[in-house]
């Protein structure tokens, strides 16, 4: 699945 | 979080570290590309906006204020305390042609069209394309110095390693995100001609000339 809420890589 | 990701992100910060104490130490900024550090303030500029939206972890808040101030200490030991030794002759990329399509790009692909989405996917865009004024600038001088390799190797061992973290996390977390894999792989090709110079040359004691 794809994330779109947040992106918790730098 | 995993092993790679965590080493991707101590040779990313090594990097960045390198190229200020580099400055620092030798009072000169001579072969550095102002512009790729430009870029790459900007690229933190626009990825972080989250610090003011969203908490992650006490470890992703502190690693994004250290990368963003990092980024703009170099720029101003570059454009204002050094900047008699920058090579503005050599440091001659038309970023237009870098900022034109990525801004572009950036609002027909993203996750969602909201303001901070499309930011952060022109930062990810940005990113992958940033080190190509510093790459013109060595090719157009022919040489760089040991340290700055050493530098450009960190910085392409970055994005190596997130390459290897992404491929973990898609088998172990479902996880993957279509923007970041593409964009990093972008990036890291970027890097393979100077992985090859590094290894060959630098590794063996020269230094980095082209023929």
């Amino acid at each position: 699945q794809e994330t779109t809420e947040g992106h918790d890589e730098l | 979080m995993n092993i790679f990701r965590i080493l991707g992100d101590v040779s990313h910060l090594l990097a960045m570290i390198i190229l200020l104490v580099k400055i620092w130490r030798s009072k000169s900024c001579a072969g550095i590309s102002g512009k790729s550090q430009i870029l790459f303030a900007l690229v933190f500029t626009t990825r972080y906006l989250d610090l003011f939206t969203i908490f992650i972890s006490v470890y992703n808040t502190v690693m994004k204020v250290i990368f963003l101030v990092c980024a703009y200490i170099t720029v101003y030991m570059i454009y204002m305390k050094f900047h008699k030794t920058f090579d503005r002759e050599h440091d001659s990329f038309r970023l237009e042609f870098l900022l034109v399509p990525v801004t572009g790009l950036s609002f027909l692909e993203n996750h969602s069209f909201t303001p901070l989405e499309i930011l952060w996917t022109f930062s990810i865009y940005l990113e992958s394309v940033a080190i190509l004024p510093q790459l013109f600038m060595i090719s157009k001088t022919g040489e760089a110095e040991t340290i700055t390799t050493h530098y450009l190797f960190f910085l392409g061992l970055y994005r190596a390693l997130y390459l290897a973290n992404w491929i973990w996390r898609y088998h172990t977390e479902n996880f993957y995100d279509q923007i970041a894999v593409v964009s990093g792989v972008v990036q890291t090709i970027f890097y393979c001609d100077f992985f090859y110079l590094y290894v060959t040359k630098v590794l063996k004691g020269k230094k980095l000339s082209l023929p």
